[in-house]
C-alpha cells in the first residue's frame, strides 16, 4: 500500500508545471523515504532528478517500493481539477496498474478521486557522480528567470561566466550582444535577495538558453536558484522545495566543434 | 559554432 498526503494541490501543481515542458512521461519511484524522479529529456540533453522526503508530506506510507510510471499530460489534467488549497492524496495498491489522486476541499465538503492509468516505463536510473564544483551562485530564482527569458531573444546559446567578482550572462546573435553581470551582493536586508558566489576556480561555460528557460518553470517553487558549474560537466540548476525536498535539473554543456 | 553535448555521457549506466 502507498499513500501520500499534500496539505496543498498547489505545490504538487508546481511540481508538474516544472517538470512536464521536459518530460512526456517520468516513473515516479516510492520508498519509505519519500518519493524519487530521475529522467532524460526527450533529446537527452538535460536531466531532471526530484526527491520529495517523506517526512515532508502530512502524511506518506510505503509498505513496499513502488515504481508508477505515469504520463505527466495525463496527471496535469487531473491537476488541473483540484483548486491550490485542496488536500492531495495519491494512492496505490502493492503491484497496482492505476494511481487515485484525491482531492478534498479544507472544508471537506467537496471530495473528488480520480484514477489514472499507470505505465511501465522500464527507466533505469543513471548514476551521478559527486563533483567538487569550481564555482556556486545563489541567487534570486525570479532574476536567474528574467535573465534567461531576456538572453534568448538573442542567442540559442547563452555563456556563463563566474569569477570571484561575479557572474555575467552573455548572449551574441545576429542583433548584437547581450551581457547581464550580478556582483555578490554585499549585505541585504533580505536573504532571499541574496547573490551568493562561492569560487575555488573561475569557470567559463555556454549553455543552450532553451533548456534553461525550462528549468525556470521551476521558479514558483522557490525564492533562490542554485548554479553549480564546472568546467567540461553538466550545469546544474537546483531549486529546492521548502520542507519537502528539491528538484535538480543537470544540462550538457556545449563545446567549441 | 558550438556543439552540444548529450546528458549521458557525463553519468554511468547502471
Amino acid at each position: 500500500m502507498f499513500e501520500a498526503r499534500l496539505g496543498q494541490a498547489t505545490i504538487l501543481k508546481k511540481i508538474l508545471d516544472a517538470i512536464k515542458d521536459l518530460l512526456n512521461e517520468a516513473t515516479f519511484d516510492c520508498s519509505d523515504s519519500g518519493i524519487q524522479l530521475q529522467a532524460m529529456d526527450n533529446s537527452h540533453v538535460s536531466l531532471v532528478s526530484l526527491t520529495l522526503r517523506s517526512d515532508g508530506f502530512d502524511k506518506f506510507r510505503c509498505d513496499r517500493n513502488l515504481s508508477m510510471g505515469m504520463n505527466l499530460g495525463s496527471m496535469a489534467k487531473i491537476l488541473k481539477c483540484a483548486n491550490n488549497e485542496d488536500n492531495v492524496t495519491m494512492k496505490a495498491q502493492d503491484n497496482a496498474d492505476t494511481v487515485t489522486i484525491m482531492f478534498e476541499s479544507a472544508n471537506q465538503e467537496k471530495v473528488s478521486d480520480y484514477e489514472m492509468k499507470l505505465m511501465n516505463l522500464d527507466q533505469e536510473h543513471l548514476g551521478i557522480p559527486e563533483t567538487d564544483f569550481s564555482c556556486v551562485v545563489r541567487m534570486p530564482a525570479m532574476e536567474f528567470a528574467r535573465i534567461c527569458r531576456d538572453l534568448a531573444q538573442f542567442s540559442e546559446s547563452v555563456v556563463i561566466c563566474c569569477t570571484k567578482e561575479g557572474v555575467k550572462f552573455s548572449a551574441s546573435g545576429d542583433v548584437g550582444t547581450a551581457n547581464i553581470k550580478l556582483a555578490q551582493t554585499g549585505s541585504v536586508d533580505k536573504e532571499e535577495e541574496a547573490v551568493i558566489i562561492e569560487m575555488q576556480e573561475p569557470v567559463t561555460l555556454t549553455f543552450a538558453c532553451r533548456y534553461l528557460n525550462a528549468f525556470t518553470k521551476a521558479t514558483p517553487l522557490s525564492t533562490q536558484v542554485q548554479l553549480s558549474m564546472c568546467a567540461d560537466v553538466p550545469l546544474v540548476v537546483e531549486y529546492a522545495i521548502k520542507d519537502l525536498g528539491h528538484i535538480r535539473y543537470y544540462l550538457a554543456p556545449k563545446i567549441e566543434d | 559554432t558550438k556543439f552540444q553535448l548529450g546528458i549521458s555521457m557525463f553519468f554511468t549506466w547502471p
